[in-house]
């Protein structure tokens, strides 16, 4: 059975799609077998792997549906031990398609379950890229995760946000999911030029103790421009400084998953 | 009748937020009489011009509902000609709440109907801060604004999401207010050490042609620092980079106004 991890925070633009192509990428260079599941309607995880928008026939729509399996959806990627489940524009409609069914928000968590009676897919990883809003996409994404890992930009308004998606977290923990754990806090786009990102850090280490992973990801061009070349940085880049950071961070997450 | 200007992108991170916030000071700066109206449930709009959490009684959640007007949300703030009209966390509930609701694409617009009836309040414009998705609330803003104005991010992921925007922006224009138009595009976090920021630039003037703001809002860490001390960038720091440039802005919006 995959470790499902949903990567969430209803903050946008904090690195949650850039954690999950990055994240994701350093772990199958560690030989683990990764799947990134797409959830986001913009479909950025799908594009920053590859995936052009015309070849995303069957996406995670469908499979939140009902009307695909994960093995339907599943597509490779050129990178060994790293597939992906593309996502779809119609991902959008999915609040109001769902509204009036009652079992709204278990519908990603049963695809799994059928996953696995089927005989399931060789992963040892599925990494859930989230959308920036706390809709009924993110919470079949937490529902059906093993823990969430919060990507959380060192700036002020980011912080703001935390205790909305810790409620939200116990919430689907007290009602949807009694197994949801926090995995972890990372801290992105951190600049050492500013003490804006210093404070920050210190701010979210007082609160989230150790919690907080070591390894920070600093802010670092090569990381934006990956996407424009629709490749991973840890392809696009391997010696700049944002994919030192992922592959530590891999390593970090082995790590913790081991002292479970 | 006060102009109404929704600022929105259902990319995250983008500068929204900072936008509205900045725009809207440098607009009353100039002696425009403005309200910003927080349609964000994180609420980032409000924190950033000083309206702390525990004092938001009545909300932009309760307009949308029906159970308070536009007159009595409205906040002051310490700012000359700026006044603010706070959200709340229940705004995220929305989405739901208006599911089975005929008129739910029309309560903003209802609300300010029902405010120039009863005489209004002396407003010259309107900024609406939306959140980061193409959701109710969202839709409301676009449905009771003359116009959308688009902060873009100078960044790849941020080029994807331009065409489900004005995607959404044709059908709302088509369905639901015939009389919104593009008021423009503004580039933000714009970085002239880093060439991606000048591709993007490049490319989104190619598409969207004089629709894009000659003013480009430069990355500067100030901007960034402002909202921790509660206060927009004009007041924290006048005469760094981030508030020229909102200045700028301020006066090429009133220019772009008068030639309608
Ligand atoms: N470490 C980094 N250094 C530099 N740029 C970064 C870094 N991490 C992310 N970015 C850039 O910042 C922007 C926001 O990141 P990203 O899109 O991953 O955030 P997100 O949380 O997924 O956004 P959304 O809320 O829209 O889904 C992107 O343009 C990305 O390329
Ligand atoms: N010109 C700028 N220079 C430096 N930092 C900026 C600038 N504009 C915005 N920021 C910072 O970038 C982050 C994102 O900006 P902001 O929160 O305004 O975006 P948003 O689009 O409103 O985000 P959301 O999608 O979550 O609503 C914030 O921490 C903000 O302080
Ligand atoms: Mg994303
Ligand atoms: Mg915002």
């Amino acid at each position: 059975k995959p470790r499902i991890i949903a990567i969430a925070n209803q903050k946008g633009g904090v690195g949650k799609t850039t954690t999950a192509i990055n994240l994701g990428t350093a772990l199958a260079a560690i030989g683990q077998k990764v799947l990134v599941l797409d959830m986001d309607a913009q479909g950025n995880a799908s594009t920053g792997l590859g995936v052009d928008s015309l070849s995303r026939k069957v996406t995670s729509y469908e499979v939140m549906m009902g009307e695909a399996t994960i093995k339907e959806a599943i597509t490779k990627t050129k990178i060994p031990n790293l597939m992906v489940l593309p996502s779809s524009v119609d991902l959008a409609g999915a609040e109001i398609e769902l509204a009036n069914v009652s079992n709204r928000a278990f519908r990603l968590k049963e695809a799994f379950v059928r996953n696995e009676q089927s005989g399931g897919v060789d992963i040892d990883y599925v990494i859930i890229d989230c959308p920036p809003s706390l809709n009924v996409v993110t919470i079949n994404a937490l529902t059906a995760a093993n823990s969430i890992l919060v990507p959380l930009q060192c700036e002020f308004f980011a912080l703001e946000g935390l205790s909305q998606l810790m409620r939200t977290v116990n919430l689907v923990k007290g009602s949807l999911n009694p197994d949801l754990e926090i995995q972890g806090v990372v801290l992105t786009m951190y600049d050492n030029r500013n003490k804006l990102s210093e404070q920050v850090a210190a701010d979210v280490r007082g609160h989230f103790g150790d919690k907080v992973y070591t390894t920070m990801i600093p802010r670092n061009v090569r990381v934006s421009e990956a996407p424009s070349h629709g490749k991973p940085v840890l392809i696009y880049d391997y010696n700049c400084q944002g994919s030192r950071a992922y592959i530590r961070l891999a390593g970090e997450l082995i790590q913790r998953e081991r002292l479970k």
